[in-house]
């Protein structure tokens, strides 16, 4: 592979597939989602329906911001509250047929993509460490 | 700047500096920083002494690992715990003399540097974002 080639690989190589990653599903409460986050120590992880479809993001941004309250972070609510509510959606995805330079050109903007079929299948995740590392290698060359 | 020179470059011209980084002070409860964190919609911010050397980094998962008690997440603890007590140290650095090739490598395993002089002076920050911007643009020469 020489290093203009590699711009054209599939992406598929790169992925980081879907067992691998730390998700919480559809109905989970923030407080579910907030311990996940924080246990598995990733800023923000996709949100799946019980088909593995994706549904949208969640970090702990945007946990922490729904319960800040005028005068204390109102954490009893927690419980009550639904990653659906403060989940982020759409999600930024790429499909599995895409190459490499469409990777590195929508990682620019967000930490990770979500790779799906044509169906919203959840297949993995593509992120800006694993395409770093590709370019490192490559463009040495 | 042919597609290889620009590996060769300083890493000046790519540094977003400490005027436009969120931070926090050594002395700031982990409230503070949380707040601070949450506002400006970072996961992760420099922690600066009061002569504006680098002292840690702080990031909302540290903050919330700190507090996860036994059965619900203590967050009335947070005014009384110090950002000095939950930052991480040492901070992942690159010297302001060092060149691109250097922050390519360094960024593969963080989000992003701290740049520091030879008086540990905190100057800016470089991000995995601005290096992609710039693979991006160098790389289909
Ligand atoms: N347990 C760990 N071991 C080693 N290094 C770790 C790590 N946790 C975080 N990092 C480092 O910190 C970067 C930012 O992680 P963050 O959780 O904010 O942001 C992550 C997270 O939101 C998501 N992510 C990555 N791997 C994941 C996984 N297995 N499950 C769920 N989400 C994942 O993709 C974003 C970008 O990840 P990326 O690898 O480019 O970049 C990661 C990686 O370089
Ligand atoms: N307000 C905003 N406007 C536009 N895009 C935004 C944004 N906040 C976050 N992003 C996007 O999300 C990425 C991850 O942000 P995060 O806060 O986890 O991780 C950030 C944060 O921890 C730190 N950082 C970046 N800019 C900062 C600043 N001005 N002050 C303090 N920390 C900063 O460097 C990490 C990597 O930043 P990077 O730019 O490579 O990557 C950013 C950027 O692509």
């Amino acid at each position: 592979v020489t290093s203009r080639d590699f711009l054209d690989m599939q992406i598929e190589e790169f992925i980081i597939s879907s067992e691998k990653v730390a998700h919480v599903q559809v109905g989970n409460s923030a407080e579910h989602a907030l311990l996940v986050l924080t246990k598995t120590g990733y800023s923000s992880v996709p949100v799946l329906d019980f088909k593995y479809r994706l549904k949208g993001l969640v970090s702990t941004q945007m946990i922490t911001d729904a319960i800040l309250g005028l005068d204390h972070i109102e954490y009893e609510r927690l419980p009550d509250i639904k990653v659906d509510d403060v989940m982020q959606s759409p999600v930024p995805t790429i499909h599995i047929n895409e190459k490499f330079k469409k990777g590195l050109d929508l990682l620019i903007n967000h930490p990770f993509l979500c790779v799906v079929d044509d169906e919203e299948t959840f297949i993995g995740i593509l992120t800006r460490r694993v395409v770093l590392k590709q370019l490192k290698k490559h463009i040495y060359q």
